[in-house]
C-alpha cells in the first residue's frame, strides 16, 4: 500500500491459523562497531512431534510454513514487522531447523535504540486450509517454548562476522604515493577536469572539475570461503559504500538563448571506500 | 568514474540525447544569475551532508 503505481488490493481474512512466539536476543556487546555483519542464523530445535499424533495426520497436513519477523518497537509504544525468512518444515522431522536472520540483525543494528534487544518473532502456521487436522501446525513445537525445554536446545542465534580492522578498507590512501600492487583497499584522489573535456565547453558553467575520488587496493578475503553460506558469490572486492551528489550548472538552450540552469548529478564522488563481495549490502549506521 | 560517465548521467538528467554542438552554443558564456547560483551552492553544501549508499 505505499507504492504509488499499485493500487491497494483489499483481502478478506480467511483464516487466523498461527501460532506466535518473540524471542528476545540481548546483543549488548555481541557485535563491536567496527565490525561487518556477514550472516545471521537463527536455530531452533524442532521437537518430535508424539507417534500416536502423527498416525492421525493426513499426508496433506504433514508440513506447516514457519515464518521469522523482525519486530520492532518504536519510541511511541508502536510497533511493525518485517518478514525476514519462511521455510516449510514436515511434522515427521525433528531437530535444528536453521533460518537466515541477517537482515533482521542489520535492520536491528540500523533502527534500534542503544541497548534495545533484538526482537525475533516466530510464527507457525497452517500450509493447507481446509477441514483435514486444522490443528496439525499447532503440533509444531520449538524447544524452550514450553517447560520441557532443556537448556542445550534453547534458540541459539549464531553470528558470523568480519572485523573490519583486519578485513576493511584504510581509509584514505597516501597522497601523492602511487598504491603498490596488494596495497589494502582505500580511497583515492582522482580529479576530473571538465574544462579539459570539448563536450563540457562553454555547456558546463560550474564546477570547472571536482574531485570525484576512486576506490583502489586490494581486500582481505575471509579464512575459508565455505564458512559462510551467504548468497555471496565472488571474493571481497574494494568499492565505494558511501557516494554523494555533484551539483553543476549547464547551459541549456531556450527558445535560442542560453539559460544556466542547476542540475544535479547524483552517485559523483566517492565519500568512502569499503570492501565487499559484489553485490551484497554494504550495512551502515543510519542518522537520526 | 570517467568524463563520458559525467557526460551519459548529464544527458539522463536534462532528457537529451547528446550534447549542445558548437553552433548550438553563445559565443559568450551566459551570466549566471543570482538565484541560480544559489541554488547551486545550496546543492553543494547539501551534498557535503547527505550521503547515499552505492552499490
Amino acid at each position: 500500500r505505499f507504492s504509488q503505481r499499485v493500487r491497494e488490493v483489499a483481502g478478506r481474512l480467511l483464516a487466523s491459523e498461527a501460532s506466535t512466539h518473540v524471542l528476545v536476543f540481548s546483543m549488548e556487546g555481541r557485535l563491536p562497531p567496527d565490525s561487518e555483519l556477514v550472516q545471521a542464523v537463527l536455530r531452533l530445535f524442532q521437537q518430535p512431534v508424539p507417534k500416536a499424533a502423527l498416525r492421525r495426520l493426513s499426508p496433506h497436513s504433514a508440513q506447516a510454513r514457519v515464518t521469522i519477523q523482525w519486530l520492532r518497537i518504536r519510541e511511541d509504544s508502536s510497533n511493525s514487522t518485517y518478514l525476514v525468512d519462511s521455510r516449510l518444515v514436515s511434522l515427521h522431522e525433528s531437530g535444528w531447523k536453521a533460518f537466515d536472520v541477517t537482515e533482521a540483525v542489520n535492520f536491528w543494528r540500523q533502527l534500534s535504540r542503544p541497548g534495545q534487544p533484538l526482537l525475533l518473532q516466530v510464527s507457525v502456521q497452517r500450509e493447507h486450509l481446509g477441514p483435514r487436522a486444522p490443528g496439525a501446525h499447532k503440533l509444531v513445537r520449538f524447544a524452550s517454548q514450553g517447560r520441557e525445554g532443556t537448556g542445550q536446545a534453547e534458540p541459539q542465534l549464531e553470528l558470523h562476522s568480519l572485523d573490519l580492522g583486519a578485513y576493511g578498507a584504510r581509509g584514505d590512501c597516501d597522497p601523492g604515493a602511487p598504491v603498490a600492487e596488494g596495497a589494502r583497499c582505500c580511497r583515492q584522489e582522482m580529479y576530473i577536469d571538465l574544462r579539459g573535456m570539448t563536450w563540457a565547453q562553454h555547456w558546463v558553467l560550474e564546477p570547472p572539475g571536482f574531485l570525484a575520488y576512486e576506490c583502489v587496493g586490494a581486500c582481505r578475503q575471509p579464512p575459508g570461503p565455505s564458512t559462510f553460506t551467504g548468497p555471496f558469490l565472488g571474493p571481497r572486492r574494494c568499492i565505494a559504500s558511501e557516494t554523494t551528489s555533484l551539483p553543476v550548472i549547464v547551459s541549456v538552450q531556450e527558445g535560442g538563448r542560453s539559460r544556466p540552469q542547476v542540475v544535479s548529478l547524483p552517485n559523483m564522488r566517492v565519500e568512502k571506500c569499503a570492501c565487499s563481495w559484489d553485490g551484497a549490502p554494504v550495512p551502515r549506521k543510519l542518522g537520526p | 568514474l570517467t568524463g563520458e560517465q559525467v557526460l551519459e548521467s548529464l544527458l539522463r538528467q536534462l532528457g537529451l540525447s547528446e550534447a549542445p554542438g558548437p553552433a548550438q552554443r553563445d559565443a559568450e558564456e551566459p551570466a549566471t544569475p543570482a538565484h541560480v547560483r544559489a541554488q547551486y551552492v545550496a546543492l553543494l553544501r547539501r551534498s557535503h551532508g547527505a550521503r547515499s549508499r552505492g552499490k
